[in-house]
């Protein structure tokens, strides 16, 4: 599967805010079928952390996969990530390109 | 279509 994916990019977001600080939009049954991230908010985690860029795609969470999730469920995914003490960082794997793989 | 309701549907974290 990887094959597919050449230009996927993993990010690990250190939890150095209380705020995550992105925003996206889009999930499954949408026309953005993965989440996009519009937003990457001064001061957040995100932005801290340097490598997640507006425009990316967010292929997998902490290694799960958005492909097939609706946007809730892949919000929770990502909030829960987020909130969860088990772990001080976020992996992230993202495509700068928009493609329904 | 998709529903209209998810078209927009953005969330801040």
């Amino acid at each position: 599967p990887g094959l597919l994916e050449p230009t996927s990019t993993l990010v690990r977001v250190a939890k150095s805010a209380s705020t995550l600080g992105i925003a996206i939009e889009g999930g499954a049954n949408t026309r953005q079928p993965l989440p996009r991230i519009v937003t990457i908010q001064r001061g957040g985690s995100a932005h801290n952390c340097g490598q997640l860029k507006v425009g990316q795609i967010i292929l997998e969470v902490n290694g799960v996969s958005l492909r097939g999730r609706e946007h809730r469920d892949a919000a929770r995914l990502i909030a829960e990530a987020f909130k969860t003490k088990e772990r001080d960082h976020v992996d992230f794997l993202v495509t700068d390109f928009n493609v329904a793989l | 279509s998709p529903p209209k309701e998810y078209e927009d549907e953005v969330t801040f974290f």
